[in-house]
């Protein structure tokens, strides 16, 4: 049987394409 | 061909969790390679019965893994409202500050959860923990242009003064 494997779980980078404050 | 206890808490498999744990109870604090336990794994994924079924059976929901990513922080950021609901039920730190710069209540804002936003804040989240860019999550939420949760934010500072 194939088994479906779900990816790790991961985190998104909270700021990411937002300019620095 | 079997499924780790990361996959099958992840997929919600809870009689073969079960069976696992009835044979190797130290699966149920099992951390992968990056520090992360099957509770963790079912809070990423959303499979609430999973997660109450680990937390039944002692699960610890303070752990963190390697970059202190928390179950609670996984749950916000996919906003899991119901677990994050069952996570603060059993006494998690609502403010853990991972390596990635955020906490609960920034990943819901950056998630645009805003029932998550809504739980953490009346169960106390900080509104004055920053992300590591210098983010509240005030100005998060006016940056990604997220205007429920803005609102919610505010409502919140007005009934706290």
């Amino acid at each position: 049987s194939q088994l479906s494997l779900y990816t790790s779980p991961s985190l998104p980078n909270i700021t990411l394409g937002l300019p620095a404050t | 061909d079997s499924l780790s206890i990361h996959q099958l808490a992840a997929q919600g498999e809870v009689s073969q969790v079960a069976a696992h744990l009835s044979k190797d109870s130290s699966l149920l604090s099992r951390q992968d390679e990056r520090g992360f336990t099957p509770l963790m794994w079912a809070a990423a994924f959303g499979e609430k019965a999973m997660v109450d079924f680990l937390l039944e059976k002692g699960a610890d929901p303070k752990t963190v893994a390697r970059e202190r990513e928390s179950a609670l922080t996984l749950a916000s950021s996919g906003g899991y409202v119901d677990i994050v609901e069952s996570l603060l039920g059993h006494g998690v730190d609502i403010d853990t500050y991972d390596w990635n710069g955020g906490t609960p209540l920034l990943y819901a804002v950056r998630g645009n959860h805003v029932k998550c936003v809504e739980a953490l804040l009346a169960k106390g989240a900080d509104m004055t923990i920053e992300s590591d860019s210098g983010y509240s999550p005030m100005a998060l939420a006016v940056a990604l242009g997220h205007k429920k949760i803005q609102k919610v934010l505010e409502d919140h500072i007005l009934k706290l003064y």
